[in-house]
């Protein structure tokens, strides 16, 4: 038996939101440890990664590790007719082939709805990615992450990003001309959600599909940060710190030849 | 001219 109650249903809610456009079907492997998940695009260019660990959750029983397969399709037309501040219980037996979706609404307890979602056998590949040490860290506001790729998205196809000391630049290039946005590494006393904090060990410059990054921003309702983790010539990764646990995503840059 | 890079380039299945 898998049982996790989640106080809010707009937590799991923003995570599916944030993976509907690139990943199809997805398992959310639940173990005594909380949920995760792990999953790639078929152009193997984004590996998304989740976890929610038992700390997120107001109650979570899980007898024995099972993988819940879902069409992220599906599981977001039930979580779309929960509101934003609905209860979540999520259920499953240990051999069904059912995920059970109770919503109870908050401010009205005598309304309680209740969805079944069929359970899919996805063949998944798991990945092994190595241990890495980073030498570019930049962590900025997601809000702020998200409006530069949004601009930039519109001038060019890729995005270069310019971690160096004192600061980053994000760069795009395409047929009409070209754009950037640079941002001062700072610490805003008081305000550190909004500072932009760099760490850098060694300048990088990595170029990105600019569609993928964009991915990677819509998660930005999720949390108040974002890292964007550097190094030559491999995946950037890019996290999203949760209240307990992660979304990261790792994706493959453009290599010149 | 850069090229797209996967990411089984750097991860290998398990």
């Amino acid at each position: 038996m898998f049982e996790a109650k989640l106080n809010e249903a707009s937590v799991f809610k923003k995570i599916v939101e944030s993976v509907k456009d690139g990943f199809k079907n997805c398992n959310f492997d639940c173990s005594e440890e909380g949920i995760s998940m792990e999953s790639m695009d078929d152009a193997h260019i984004a590996l998304v990664s989740m976890k929610l660990g038992v700390e997120a959750f107001s109650s979570y029983r899980c007898d024995r590790s099972i993988s819940l397969g879902l069409n992220i399709e599906s599981l977001l037309k039930v979580l779309r007719t929960a509101n934003n501040n609905d209860v979540l219980t999520m259920r499953a037996e240990d051999d069904g082939d059912l995920l059970t979706l109770v919503f109870e609404d908050s401010s009205n307890p005598d309304r309680i709805s209740e969805y079944n979602l069929k359970l899919l056998n996805i063949d998944q590949e798991h990945m092994s990615i190595p241990e890495q040490e980073y030498t570019a860290t930049v962590t900025l506001p997601s809000s702020e992450y998200q409006r530069i790729i949004r601009d930039l998205t519109q001038l060019g196809d890729s995005i270069t990003i310019d971690a160096a000391k004192d600061g980053v630049r994000f760069t795009a290039e395409g047929d009409i001309g070209s754009g950037s946005v640079s941002l001062k590494a700072n610490t805003n006393v008081g305000e550190d959600e909004k500072s932009i904090d760099i760490a850098v060990e060694e300048p990088v410059a990595l170029g990105f599909n600019s569609k993928y990054l964009t991915q990677t921003c819509k998660a930005a309702p999720l949390a108040p940060r974002v890292s964007l983790n550097m190094c030559k010539r491999i995946p950037i990764f890019i996290s999203y710190k949760l209240q307990a646990g992660h979304f990261s995503f790792f994706l493959a840059p453009q290599i010149s030849e | 001219k850069s090229a797209q890079s996967s990411l089984l380039n750097f991860f290998s299945k398990t």
